[in-house]
């Protein structure tokens, strides 16, 4: 469902350069569930926003499907994330006028397409928010502003997920009730989840987990368990 | 060092009322680490931004040594947080235009404290973040701005830190460089120190663990192992 190939990513000039990635190739298969674990800094936030078209790659090659990124315009890159791709931000990222129903709906508004209101109702339910959705994002916890991060990502039912460490701000509950409904979207309906996490229990709803350490990639373990 | 008393917190009117804390007594003695789990949503900051002086509770009083947060003035309430408190925030609170090495020394710029610039040292060591001092946040990463925000609540060496979940977007290695400094600050200083975590692993460097559910204390459990 995506790729990266020979990717590297500079940030800053000369003496203050960092190579955020320096050198990753990787395949993220369709009904796949990868998740991504490494040190604090080792480039997993900006290997997710460069596979997702969020970012630019300093060279190498990153597609989605068969759509290679860096041959896109500006106007395609975003068509095609609107269609197929749902992100989950490290900070959120949530619209601070907006309520947290709106918040949600708003990737769906975007595209013009209905949101399906018994599936909307699911995720609202996964995600234990039914009645906070009027309320705006300064009125709610830490973790419930990434609960409707989280929801806003799944509701438009994507291709393919990337979701920035989804349950860094949630107690086991709230993150085990996200884990398998992602682990659900990924068996039954066909959906591609790529995680980024610090916490080896979440990585074990994986189907496999990748190890990145100063922008490559060190480690990989198949069907882990905790 | 900090207490509350029969304290409650109302969020909202009418039917939109939240009681974010909902009758909580409790005391945080000087020289001794207190985590806080609990529930997505069940009052941990808003508990530790009322502890703090940093909001106001609807009833109950809070104190900060023997000074009681209900009848100091704004001005009153300043000086003491800048004197005796260190926050680590949920969501950080940095300075966007200001660099990682700035955000770190500017409570002690506030306070005309000239830093002990073997503490600072020691502190950024500590953090990990010797190399990204003359970064601005959007050019850290997420874990890598927690890391700061810890680091300027840890400089000031104030006499109560209150760490609203500190190590939420930190691997392993550097959430436990983190939690051993702040239980050598609270064994070897005399600091106080109380946090806010949803990972047991954390949880188990304190010397006691309060539980919160629904703005209420549920229970307790002293010197915890993992
Ligand atoms: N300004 C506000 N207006 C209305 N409700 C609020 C406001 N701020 C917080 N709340 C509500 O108060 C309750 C407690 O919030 P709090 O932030 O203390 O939770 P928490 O335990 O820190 O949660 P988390 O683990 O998700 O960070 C939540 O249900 C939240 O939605
Ligand atoms: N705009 C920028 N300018 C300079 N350096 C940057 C910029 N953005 C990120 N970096 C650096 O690139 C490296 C990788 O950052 P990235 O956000 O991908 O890390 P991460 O693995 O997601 O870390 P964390 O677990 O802390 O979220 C870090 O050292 C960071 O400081
Ligand atoms: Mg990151
Ligand atoms: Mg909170």
């Amino acid at each position: 469902a995506a790729q990266v190939h020979d990717a590297t990513k500079r940030y800053g000039k000369g003496d203050s350069t960092v190579m955020a990635l320096n050198g990753v190739t990787v395949g993220f298969q369709k009904g796949r569930f990868t998740a991504i674990m490494g040190p604090s800094g080792s480039g997993k936030s900006t290997l997710m926003q460069c596979a997702a078209g969020l970012d630019q790659l300093t060279s190498g090659r990153a597609f989605i499907g068969s759509a290679e990124l860096g041959r896109l315009s500006e106007k395609q890159l975003t068509l095609l994330r609107r269609e197929k791709v749902g992100f989950v931000f490290q900070q959120f990222n949530l619209l601070p006028t907006l309520t947290a129903g709106e918040n949600i709906a708003f990737p769906l508004r975007l595209a013009k397409r209905r949101p399906d209101k018994a599936w909307m109702d699911q995720v609202v339910q996964t995600v234990g928010l039914a009645d906070r959705l009027d309320h705006k994002p300064s009125e709610l916890s830490g973790g419930q502003q990434q609960r409707v991060a989280v929801a806003r990502a799944l509701v438009e039912r994507p291709e393919i997920i990337f979701a920035d460490e989804p349950t860094g701000n949630l107690d086991t509950h709230s993150s085990g009730e996200i884990l398998s409904f992602m682990q659900t979207a990924v068996r039954d309906l066909g959906q591609t989840v790529v995680m980024v996490t610090h916490d080896p229990g979440a990585a074990s709803y994986a189907d496999r987990v990748l190890f990145l350490t100063d922008g490559r990639l060190t480690g990989e373990v198949m069907a882990p368990t905790v």
